[in-house]
């Protein structure tokens, strides 16, 4: 990454989009959705905080956003179509510093299907992160390149790469850190748009997520995602929820039978990455998020006939699998595709955990979490030993719920 | 054998890599011209950034390149930001 050699000495900075794109299909509300997106995604990574000011506001923002043709008053005139797309002024006294100018007769898009213009989001994004001072990048990876890349995906799922959060880093800090912190491989695509329900839909009920009492979670690719009846909700690397209200199960996951309306655990398989889901006696294999082949018996793992599981856990100091049942456990070899030997053993070998765990999963720290109720104990990285403090409340740290005054004491083990 | 870049491309190239800082601005009060190894040095600095391989010279893939949409700003920042800024003040 590239400093300019400038930072905003505030933390909270206004915006405002005084002029719109004048022959876009994008709506002004669009527009202005999608500038609160590419600015929010600077923003998480730093603590940053953005704030739209409205057109009658007394002052003028921080950062003044503009679509605009040819030469507008500055030192970068567009060259319609193509060419030049956009430019951002870096932070200072000034006061066209960190104002944003978008070329007016490019033709922005969002979500194009045909691949036809250029994305709004995508471009903004690398237009603020020089509105807070990045210069460019020459990092593959990075949204500060200086050349047009394409669209880069859902605004509510996009992260930046690391090469740019570490420049913005450089410049405002961290944000308080989760033990999520570093995804591993690339997050699983977003779903498709939902279909609308017929009219006659009944519509179901969404559960209250700070109520903990979960079916399954599981890190998924450096997410953890949050199984209850037919919904999950989807927790980032970042610490932050990718969306409060739960996304639906078969909206997701493409294959899983209607049938299934609970997932009781779920784990990302090593070395290769699948991601399997169990309900009842039976599990579900995914090439990220469609199905591959049918569902397979438990029995399949080394677990008797008939048999469920409460959780399933891949444990990174060893490289196998866990599947629990209560107060026991069975262990699956990955890389020797069987089960190991003199299983199903005590679950009291993990101290201090509690039994029929609603799920067991690992952080993107190694540290080992037992979940039940609204409780979970961790267990630090490589440990079969629960920290003495354990179990401590889901809702705060992992949930965006609020921690309750009087907090009801958990059961212990 | 690649293709010698023609004198129209040559005369892009320098415009497009002086514009965004890899080749200082021309001096207004001279007729400068660029040497060979001033060019030859820039494009390689701008085919590294741009993931190409160093070839120092203007050939398909780096006018390809620099024909690709793109933010107004230089890449190398320093004498071309400088002179912006004055004109910016000036005016």
């Amino acid at each position: 990454y590239a400093l300019s050699g400038s930072m905003w000495r505030k933390r909270t900075l206004t915006w405002r989009v005084r002029s719109f794109p004048q022959s876009s299909a994008l709506t002004q509300e669009t527009v202005r959705t999608l500038m609160h997106h590419a600015l929010t995604t600077w923003g998480v990574e730093s603590g940053l905080k953005f704030q739209e000011l409205v057109s009658q506001a007394p002052t003028e923002p921080d950062i003044l956003i503009d679509f605009v043709r040819a030469y507008h008053q500055d030192s970068y005139p567009f060259d319609g179509q193509g060419g030049t797309l956009a430019h951002a002024f870096f932070p200072g006294e000034h006061p066209i510093s960190g104002d944003t100018h978008f070329d007016d007769e490019e033709t922005w898009t969002y979500r194009s299907k045909d691949g036809e213009g250029i994305d709004l989001f995508a471009v903004a994004v690398h237009e603020f992160g020089h509105a807070l001072g990045l210069g460019h990048s020459s990092a593959p990876n990075s949204i500060m390149r200086p050349f047009y890349q394409g669209p880069v995906g859902d605004p509510h799922e996009y992260r930046l790469s690391q090469d740019d959060r570490e420049g913005l880093q450089q410049l405002y800090g961290k944000v308080p850190q989760t033990p999520y912190d570093k995804p591993t491989r690339k997050p699983l695509a977003p779903p498709p748009p939902p279909p609308a329900l017929p009219p006659d839909s009944p519509s179901l009920p969404i559960p209250d997520r700070c109520d903990g009492d979960f079916d399954a979670i599981a890190n998924i690719r450096g997410e953890i995602f949050f199984f209850k009846g037919p919904w999950f909700w989807r927790l980032q690397p970042s610490g932050h929820l990718v969306s409060p209200r739960p996304a639906r199960l078969h909206r997701f996951w493409e294959g899983l039978p209607a049938a299934v309306d609970v997932v009781q655990a779920a784990y990302a398989r090593h070395p290769d990455g699948r991601i399997l889901l169990f309900s009842g006696p039976r599990f579900w294999v995914f090439r990220d998020r469609q199905l591959e082949g049918a569902p397979r018996p438990l029995t399949a793992l080394g677990l008797p006939a008939g048999e469920e599981v409460d959780a399933v856990f891949s444990w990174p100091l060893n490289g196998k699998t866990y599947l629990i049942r209560g107060r026991r456990y069975w262990r699956y070899d990955e890389a020797a595709a069987r089960a190991d030997p003199g299983y199903p053993r005590d679950l009291s070998l993990w101290e201090g955990a509690p039994h029929a765990p609603d799920d067991v999963t690992v952080s993107n720290t190694g540290d080992t979490y037992f979940f039940k109720g609204a409780h979970y104990w961790r267990f630090p990285k490589g440990s079969v030993k629960a920290e003495p403090d354990s179990p401590q409340p889901m809702g705060p740290k992992w949930l965006d719920c609020p921690a309750a005054s009087a907090d009801p004491r958990a059961p212990r083990p | 054998r690649a293709r010698e870049p023609s004198a129209q491309d040559v005369s892009l190239g320098v415009d497009w890599l002086t514009r965004y800082g890899y080749l200082p601005p021309p001096h207004p009060a001279q007729a400068q011209l660029q040497s060979p190894a001033k060019l030859r040095d820039a494009i390689k600095v701008m085919q590294r950034f741009a993931g190409l391989p160093e070839t120092g010279v203007l050939d398909s893939a780096t006018m390809a390149t620099m024909q690709k949409p793109r933010c107004s700003l230089p890449d190398v920042l320093g004498v071309a930001e400088l002179v912006r800024r004055r004109r910016r003040r000036r005016r």
